[in-house]
């Protein structure tokens, strides 16, 4: 059943640690995308 | 989730842990009793008949729910260590894991539990890339370096070399999200911050408990928020993977939901996380005095000479 | 039940033989990790690649067969790998098509999009990484630097991935870099298939930023956001990207699409770099020729 049991949509979350961490330059040259973030946690919640 | 060794090796059914702690402590015994044996025989001349029933009043091999206890109580203690080491809270998870998989194929007569502690400790730090050198690791334990690296190899091959961990707290993080998704706009967001870090203790404690073989991370953490908060967990969980949404069939609804071609039944997934919370709820602390008694009979059976 | 019969390798961590499953007859390869070298006990990279080889089983990385101690040495049963992509590019006598090219990308991606999903990062894609099997399939190797996902506040070390295909994020010391940094790797990879000689080969690490921003560019704040912020970046040559006609140039024998997808994956900003997913669903792989069959490859 590949079926994610979820769909990313990160103007509904409110998830005030890592919204700021997006505004952080170090974190925004880096590469770090909050994309990545949620879409793990997510997984791991419905896997 | 199936194709982890987490999966794969350790989730058990109840029965099939009991009996294989079962097997673990018989084993153990068995061998025991002949050491034991092979002691009394070989000093048949020294020891006189009080020594003799001494030793088999008092060397006498731990049970497995004996054994079982043991093992709670210094899985509490790997877990105080560390986060006495101010460890990240996964790799307290990884070090108590590593402690409690160890039991399902060692028996505390054979290794005595205190003995692998730290290294349980140092191989999850190592594992989840938090490394500690050796030197540094034993200098903020009072650990001994050789007695830490001489288990290290046994440790590893007791986890079947299964190193990599799932805990409930990532799925806590990504219900925390999609709980916002599913109730937009109805769940008030200070709160779930508030109920968020208790539910993070709460696993930490569900860890030391059996639920970690017998459920998936997900469903623990979903037991977890059924307990700090069974109506906001019930009421998710029915529009999530039920849809018996008063305004049914809304498409913005149902794309939040993402219930594309769900295939989780509501009814057996509340029995599920409502027996697990159950279990997780079963607190596994050892009074002290029965566990110095447990202890005591384990030094006995190593030590008889003492006795 | 495993057999050692000749010793083909030796790293700083292990001892590769060639041996055989008694019970199948099936060659493998067996790692033998060192054990005394290290004073903390058992090495880093050897517990790491039993941490991730025991979580991964894709057609496209390389399978853990099984693991045993012996004389206190950790031994890794490994299918049995007898090339690698950095031998086929080096040897002369071998001619490769884009064709075949196409098809040792895709396994690649394929195998990188495993250990994406999976939440683990390589860390280490090179040519000498990519193994063949006998039956030409191309499969992901050498685990001894991948790490999970980090959480978000962790801090990675920037010093993985071997020079000559470390991602620009990484040279300018990044400490919450992605899984763009393999898709770097492989971008760089893809280049050296169509050249036949190393892309970015820099002498030192200084140089493999001078070497890496003559070819591609010198990023700026505009295409790449905040990229100032990074301490080395004042002290950098400033070189305008090639423009695509010079890319053509440059590789004459790839097509518009070809292009299009090495520019994806060297894409200077990693937060724009392409995923495993958008290089798997790029039109190069859509357009003739389609990839060889791996068994077919010479």
């Amino acid at each position: 059943d590949v079926s994610k049991r979820y769909n990313l949509d990160e103007s509904l979350y409110s998830d005030p640690f890592i919204k700021d961490l997006q505004e952080r330059k170090d974190f925004i040259a880096s590469g770090f995308r909050v994309d990545y973030v949620y879409s793990r946690m997510l997984t791991e919640a419905f896997m | 989730f199936r194709h982890s060794s987490q999966y794969r090796f350790w989730s058990f059914t109840p029965e099939q842990l009991e009996q294989r702690r079962i097997e673990v402590n018989a084993q153990a015994v068995q061998s025991i009793e002949q050491d034991l044996r092979n002691f009394i025989d070989a000093r048949s001349t020294e020891l006189n008949e009080e020594e003799i029933k001494t030793i088999e009043n008092r060397a006498v091999p731990v049970n497995m729910e004996e054994e079982l206890k043991l093992v709670n109580l210094y899985a509490k203690k790997v877990q105080t260590i560390a986060q006495r080491l101010n460890l990240p809270t996964e790799i307290v998870a990884t070090s108590i894991t590593f402690f409690r998989r160890f039991y399902l194929e060692n028996s505390v007569m054979k290794i005595e539990p205190k003995a692998i502690v730290l290294t349980t400790i140092f191989l999850a730090c190592k594992s989840e890339n938090y490394f500690i050198g050796i030197d540094s690791f034993c200098e903020k334990t009072r650990g001994d370096k050789e007695q830490v690296l001489k288990y290290e190899f046994p440790l590893l091959e007791s986890l079947k070399f299964s190193l990599l961990s799932h805990h409930p707290y990532r799925p806590l993080h990504g219900f925390f999200l999609d709980i916002q998704a599913v109730l937009h706009g109805k769940v008030d967001l200070s709160y779930m911050g508030h109920i968020y870090d208790r539910c993070k203790k709460r696993i930490t404690d569900a860890l030391l408990t059996d639920a970690v073989y017998f459920y998936s991370p997900p469903q623990i953490t979903l037991a977890v928020l059924m307990l700090e908060d069974e109506a906001l967990t019930t009421r998710y969980l029915e529009l999530k993977f039920h849809g018996n949404d008063t305004n049914q069939g809304n498409a913005e609804d149902e794309a939040s939901r993402g219930n594309g071609n769900v295939t989780i039944q509501l009814d057996k997934l509340m029995k599920i996380v409502t027996n697990c919370s159950k279990l997780i709820e079963k607190p596994t602390t050892v009074p002290v005095e029965e566990a110095k008694s447990i202890a005591a009979r384990l030094y006995f059976c190593q030590n008889p000479d003492d006795l | 039940e495993y057999t050692k019969e000749r010793k083909v390798g030796e790293g700083t961590y292990a001892v590769v033989y060639l041996g055989t499953k008694q019970s199948s007859g099936r060659k493998i390869a067996v790692k033998e990790i060192k054990t005394s070298e290290f004073k903390d006990g058992l090495d880093m990279s050897a517990i790491r690649e039993v941490k991730y080889l025991q979580e991964i089983q894709h057609e496209n990385v390389i399978e853990l067969i099984d693991i045993f101690l012996a004389y206190d040495n950790l031994n890794l049963v490994l299918e049995f790998l007898p090339s690698d992509l950095e031998k086929v590019i080096k040897d002369r006598s071998i001619l490769f098509t884009p064709a075949d090219i196409k098809s040792w990308m895709l396994m690649t991606l394929r195998g990188v999009h495993h250990c994406h999903r999976n939440f683990i990062l390589h860390r280490d894609l090179k040519p000498n990484n990519l193994l063949l099997s006998p039956e030409g399939i191309i499969k992901v190797a050498d685990f001894g630097l991948a790490r999970t996902f980090p959480s978000a506040q962790e801090i990675l070390t920037s010093n993985v991935v071997t020079r000559w295909y470390r991602a620009p994020e990484l040279l300018f010391g990044a400490k919450h870099y992605t899984s763009a940094v393999d898709i770097w790797s492989a971008g760089v990879i893809f280049a050296e298939l169509m050249l036949r000689i190393p892309y970015l080969p820099g002498q030192n690490d200084v140089d493999q930023i001078e070497v890496t921003f003559r070819a591609l560019g010198t990023p700026t704040d505009a295409d790449w956001p905040d990229v100032s912020f990074f301490s080395a970046y004042n002290k950098l040559q400033i070189y305008p990207p090639p423009s695509r006609e010079e890319l053509r140039r440059r590789f004459i024998a790839a097509s518009e699409n070809a292009l299009s997808f090495l520019c994806g994956m060297l894409t200077m900003n990693p937060q724009k770099r392409w995923n495993a997913v958008e290089c798997l669903e790029s039109d190069y792989f859509k357009e003739a020729p389609a990839p060889s069959d791996p068994f077919s490859i010479k």
